[in-house]
């Protein structure tokens, strides 16, 4: 099945 | 320092009430734009971004950038307080360790005042790009509960595919499959019931049911949802408020096989 993946993937860190 | 009159402390009430299940403690950054909060939740999977414009406001005044510190639920305690027609007043000094609320019965002579205290809260925000987003969906907020809470019944996960010819979301579980598909579809009486999709490429994702449950109980805020998807990034769903105001809700996506 997919995994869910986490926002720090996508959306910079400052 | 800072003085916010909101019109009707229902709002926040709702707000709050729509994110505290989300996120717990949270920094309010409030400058002379406005009142705005953004927050990930313990899994780093969902996040909330409220954005309460200074026109919301009237008056609205905040002299320099101040961040409020507060936990969700204490200030939940505070809102319930207040009834839904009062006028919510917000207060702060410069570098304050309390944020004042005054609720102002319109009807009647009744004020009522609290003080929360305040939390330091060091909280990361993370850089949301611009995204053009590949399909763009408005819909009714109900509508969009009830297929999120229905699909729920049989799944943990919905595939959300946006085609020229719709939106489908589907679903499979132990007992069997579901799928609710929704056209573009216009009610010149009714334009709150109007499905638009919006759409430059096919998308298809897999998001997480038991997180869009909970971004709905945003949908007593705004009659209508707006979706916007495109492949490989985070779902966005935004509850549009008066005066360009809103509450949007980010999750990110099950990814692979």
């Amino acid at each position: 099945p997919p995994k869910q993946a986490t926002l720090g993937k996508f959306f910079a860190r400052p | 320092m800072l003085e916010a009159r909101l019109e009707q402390a229902n709002l926040l009430k709702k707000v709050v009430d729509a994110i505290k299940d989300l996120v717990q403690d949270c920094n309010f950054d409030c400058n002379d734009s406005g009142v705005a909060l953004q927050a990930m939740d313990n899994s780093h999977v969902a996040l909330v971004s409220m954005m309460l414009k200074a026109e919301s406001f009237s008056p609205f005044r905040c002299d320099r950038n101040i961040a409020l510190g507060i936990n969700l639920t204490s200030l939940m305690k505070v809102l319930r307080c207040a009834q839904n027609e009062d006028i919510l007043t917000l207060k702060a000094e410069d570098a304050p360790d309390v944020v004042n609320l005054v609720f102002e019965s319109s009807e009647s002579d009744r004020l009522s005042e609290y003080d929360i205290k305040l939390m330091d809260i060091d909280q990361e925000h993370l850089g949301i790009p611009e995204t053009e987003y590949a399909a763009t969906i408005t819909m009714p907020s109900a509508e969009f509960q009830r297929i999120c809470r229905d699909l729920m019944a049989l799944s943990e996960s919905v595939a959300i595919e946006a085609t020229k010819d719709g939106v489908k979301f589907s679903c499979s579980g132990d007992i069997g499959n579901g799928a609710v598909t929704l056209r573009s579809h216009t009610n010149v009486e009714k334009p709150d019931l109007n499905v638009e999709i919006a759409l430059s490429e096919p998308v298809a994702l897999t998001f997480s049911l038991k997180y869009l449950v909970n971004f709905c109980k945003a949908s007593g805020l705004s009659s209508t949802v707006k979706l916007c998807l495109s492949n490989e990034v985070p779902l966005l769903v935004e509850y549009g408020l008066a005066s360009n105001s809103y509450l949007r809700f980010y999750l990110a996506p099950k990814i692979g096989d």
